[in-house]
């Protein structure tokens, strides 16, 4: 497995706070998950409507994913589960490596 | 084999410097090479210098690979140099813009991120410095420039993923790069660095809302870039004014490059606007760098006219 495997069920999603308050819980939330932010670059750049696209870890997607739900905050997986993706681009390179 | 280098695919920094080192031997009258600097971890930093021999001449500067897991970057940089060599025989414009420029390519700016992401982490950004009073390694190099340093948009976490650094110019690469630019100002007529994603071609200021002195001339060169760029797969770029088209940030090389008197700063956002994000497929590097391809000849060819 590439990067040893360690992506395994992490997910990559995308959330659109309607309002301040959701703004401003999902910087909690992210602060508290630690996740990985791929935009904007930095929680201080997220306010309202901000289009947020987040990666997280198996784990923490599950707990995301329910806050999320229950609150009926806007979202989307764009990313359902990072480790196939990184294993299907490293499938064309494989090849490569063997010449 | 380098002489059938496959550019439609992500390749490792090992890979990228054989290939700068073989661009280097097989082109020696449009192409030399040279290093600015090392890295935190001791890398060099390459630089290829396109153009036909000449003194006094304008130049470009284009740097790929400031944020190591934006992978498009260095493909679009290495795809820069193929195509700009290959079409200077066959394109007019291109043989003008190696005729009148020379065009300064850093493929990887952040070699030790890169590196690291292609063997431990693969949504690694920052640069791998350490510092021993803090756990986190890495600066953002892209927050560490001499430009409102550590202001807004910026973190002082050194575990945040856009940490401004312990002060500016902290990172050896950003030194480096920011020592070689200064001193070739006076020649550099733009600069343009290479991310993603957004979609978007970007200039400044980051640091503030007002606007640019020149701000029709580089309006009108980014618009001319963008239409461009959509004339290719119909793919659209967002462009203006960083602080206001993606978000407020200080530090940016982009902003430091236009305050030392640079008249033309890019940052360009590539592909995608977050379906693939960061891992964005191999088979999506052809398309992507051949619309950028014409946003750079575009500004190049716009650097030429009277503005």
């Amino acid at each position: 497995h590439s990067y040893s495997n360690r992506y395994a069920g992490d997910k990559v999603i995308r959330i659109v706070p309607k309002n301040d308050v959701e703004a401003q819980e999902l910087k909690n939330l992210y602060r508290q998950l630690q996740v990985d932010l791929w935009h904007p670059s930095s929680i201080s750049s997220i306010w309202t409507d901000t289009l947020t696209d987040v990666h997280v870890s198996r784990n923490s997607s599950q707990v995301l994913l329910t806050y999320l739900r229950n609150a009926n905050v806007q979202h989307e997986i764009l990313v359902d589960n990072i480790q196939k993706v990184l294993e299907k681009q490293s499938v064309s390179r494989a090849p490569r490596n063997r010449r | 084999s380098l002489s059938r280098y496959n550019y439609e695919v992500y390749h490792s920094l090992d890979e990228i410097e054989s290939w700068m080192h073989y661009m280097n031997h097989t082109h020696p009258h449009l192409i030399s090479m040279f290093s600015v600097g090392k890295s935190y971890e001791g890398k060099p930093l390459h630089v290829l210098k396109l153009g036909k021999n000449g003194t006094k001449k304008k130049a470009i500067w284009i740097d790929c690979g400031i944020h190591a897991r934006e992978w498009i970057g260095p493909a679009f940089c290495q795809w820069f140099v193929k195509e700009a060599v290959s079409a200077y025989n066959r394109d007019p414009s291109m043989k003008k813009i190696l005729s009148i420029f020379y065009i300064y390519v850093m493929p990887v700016f952040n070699v030790d991120g890169y590196h690291y992401s292609w063997t431990t982490d693969r949504f690694w950004r920052k640069t791998r410095s350490k510092n021993r009073r803090y756990n986190c390694h890495g600066v953002d190099a892209n927050r560490n420039w001499k430009v409102k340093f550590s202001e807004e948009g910026a973190s002082l976490n050194p575990c945040d993923d856009t940490y401004c650094g312990p002060y500016a110019e902290s990172e050896p690469e950003v030194k480096a790069v920011a020592q070689f630019i200064y001193k070739q100002r006076k020649h550099i007529k733009a600069y343009l660095s290479f991310h993603a994603y957004a979609q978007m071609l970007l200039y400044p200021y980051s640091y503030q809302y007002d606007a640019i002195p020149n701000y029709h001339c580089v309006e009108s060169a980014a618009y001319d870039a963008v239409n461009a760029i959509r004339s290719a797969y119909g793919v659209r770029y967002q462009h203006g004014p960083a602080s206001s088209t993606l978000y407020m940030s200080s530090g940016s090389s982009m902003d430091w490059a236009y305050n030392i008197g640079i008249p033309y700063a890019f940052a360009f956002e590539l592909r995608d606007t977050g379906y693939y994000g960061f891992l964005l497929p191999e088979s999506l590097i052809k398309p992507t760098c051949t619309e950028t391809m014409l946003a750079v000849t575009k500004i190049a060819m716009h650097l030429l006219k009277k503005c």
